[in-house]
C-alpha cells in the first residue's frame, strides 16, 4: 500500500521542510511516484520547490477543486499538494466538527492513495489540529531532530502529545529519528547524537550534516540535488531515500 | 508605562525564546523589573531559566489562580508566567469567545502593569490564536531574523499576517530586528544582513553571533550571561538590552 510519511516536530527549526522536499524529490527521482502535502501557511515547501503556494488542500477537503485541480507537479514523478493561505479556513473546519476531525486529511487522500507510492506530509512547527489530523493520517513518523539541547527538550514534549494518538492508531511510531545539522567541529553534536542513539538505537539515520549549500538551494528554487549534488548536503539525503526506501543500490 | 514587547516571528528555530529570555533577565540584571510571559506549549523559556513549567497564564485569565500564585521569580527583578500544558484550554477559551477574544491576555495582564517596567512575551512558531493575543496586547515588536532565505521568505509571510492587526492597532510596530546566527565566515550572512539593513534600516539591531556557548546554557538552566559572561553571545545581548533600554551606559 502507500506509505504515508510524516515529517514532524513540534519544535521550530529543525530541518522538517528541507528533509520532507529532499526526500519526497529523491524518491521521485528515483522513480517513486510520491505525493507531497505541505500543511504549514507559511508554504514553505512550495518555495523551496519554486512552486507557487497557490492553495489545494483546503480546497480538495471541501470539494471546491478535484484532485487534478489542487495538486501541481513541480518536479516528475513528484505532485505537491500545498496549503497555503487557505489553511487558516481548513483548521476552523477541522475544529467545527463534534467528531471526526482527526480524520479530515486522511479521509480526504484515501481516494489519491492508489496513484502514489509515497506521500509525505511536511508539518508546521507547534503542535495543532493539523498535526494531529497528519499524524492520524500518517502510518510512519520521520522526526528531524537537530543536534542541540532545546530540541531534545522540544522532543520530550513532542512524544507526550504523540502518546494520546498512539493510543487510538496503534500501528504508529516514531520510524526514523534523523539527526539534522551534524557539525563534526563541535563537541555537542556527537553527545547529542549519542544521546538519541540511546534513546532509539536502531531508527537513528545517519546524520545530515550542517551545510551552508542546503540553505542556500532555496533561494534558487532549487532542490539541493539540483543545486549542488556532491555537497555534504545532497550525499546526507540520497541516504536517506535508500534507508527510507531501504534499497542501497539506489542513485 | 510599562514597555510591552513581543519578541516573535512565525518561523521557527530563529532565536525567539532565547532572546525573550536573555533580554528579559538582562534588562533584571541592569535594575528593570521585567514579567516574562511564556506563551508556547512548549515551555521553553522556563526550561531556559530551569524553571518548572507548571503553568500560570492559564489559570491567570480563568482566576483559577491569583497573580502571586500564578508567578514565579526564576531571578531577581524577574517575574515569569508560563503557559504550559495548560495553553491549549486558554486557547479553546479564546476561540469560544463570540467577540474580543483576541484581548484576554492583554485585559489579564493589565492589573498587573504597575507592578512592572517591561514586559515581554516570548511567541510560539507559526501563527495562532495566542500569537495575536499576544499582539494585541504588546506595544512593541521585536523580530529576531536568522540569516537564512527561509527566514526572510518566513518574514514576508509574517508581516503580512501583522498587518491585518495593524489596521486595528496603530501604535503596533515591528520596533526592533535583531539579526540572528551571524557568522563571520559565510558570505550568506552579510548578504542577507544587508537584505535586512535595506529593508529596515534603523530598525535593524547589532547581530547575534552564532555562538556554541549560547545553545549549551540551557542544559545547564543557565542563562548566557551566567554560563559564559564573555561569550559572543553574552556580549550580543548585553548589546540588545541596552539597545531595548537606550542606555548605553548599562552593564
Ligand atoms: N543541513 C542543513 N545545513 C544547513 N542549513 C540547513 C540544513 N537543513 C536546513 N537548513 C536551513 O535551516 C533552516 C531551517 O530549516 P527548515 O525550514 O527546513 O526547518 P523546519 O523545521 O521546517 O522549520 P519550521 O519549524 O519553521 O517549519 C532553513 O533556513 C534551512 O534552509
Ligand atoms: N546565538 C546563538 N548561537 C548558537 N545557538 C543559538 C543561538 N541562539 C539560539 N541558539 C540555539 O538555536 C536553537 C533555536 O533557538 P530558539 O529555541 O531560541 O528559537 P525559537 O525561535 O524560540 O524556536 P521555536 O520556533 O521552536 O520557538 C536553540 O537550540 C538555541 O539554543
Ligand atoms: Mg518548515
Ligand atoms: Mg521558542
Amino acid at each position: 500500500g502507500t506509505r504515508k510519511i510524516a515529517v514532524s516536530l513540534s519544535k521550530g527549526g529543525v530541518g522538517k521542510t528541507t528533509t520532507a522536499v529532499n526526500l519526497a524529490v529523491g524518491l521521485a527521482m528515483v522513480g517513486k511516484k510520491v505525493l507531497l502535502i505541505d500543511t504549514d501557511t507559511q508554504g514553505q515547501a512550495s518555495y523551496m520547490l519554486g512552486a507557487e503556494s497557490q492553495g489545494g488542500l483546503t480546497e480538495l477537503v471541501t470539494n471546491e477543486l478535484g484532485a487534478d485541480e489542487a495538486i501541481v507537479e513541480p518536479r516528475e514523478r513528484l505532485s505537491l499538494l500545498s496549503g497555503g493561505k487557505s489553511l487558516a479556513g481548513l483548521k476552523r473546519l477541522i475544529s467545527r466538527k463534534d467528531f471526526g476531525g482527526e480524520l479530515t486529511i486522511k479521509e480526504a487522500l484515501a481516494p489519491l492513495e492508489s496513484r502514489f507510492d509515497y506521500m509525505i506530509f511536511d508539518s508546521s512547527p507547534g503542535w495543532d489540529v493539523l498535526t494531529v489530523n497528519v499524524l492520524f493520517c500518517a502510518n510512519e513518523i520521520l522526526v528531524p531532530v537537530s543536534l542541540e539541547v532545546m530540541t531534545l527538550q522540544g522532543l520530550t514534549e513532542f512524544l507526550k502529545n504523540i502518546s494520546a494518538i498512539r493510543k487510538h492508531r496503534e500501528g504508529l511510531d516514531i520510524k526514523y529519528v534523523l539527526p539534522t545539522f551534524f557539525d563534526k567541529r563541535v563537541k555537542k553534536s556527537f553527545t547529542i547524537l549519542k544521546k538519541l542513539e540511546d534513546l532509539y538505537g536502531q531508527n537513528v539515520c545517519a546524520p545530515i550534516s550542517n551545510n551552508v549549500r542546503v540553505s542556500e538551494a532555496p533561494a534558487y528554487g532549487k532542490t539541493i540535488y539540483e543545486f549542488a549534488p556532491g555537497s555534504p548536503g545532497a550525499k546526507g539525503y540520497r541516504d536517506l531515500v535508500r534507508k527510507v526506501a531501504d534499497d542501497d543500490s539506489l542513485f
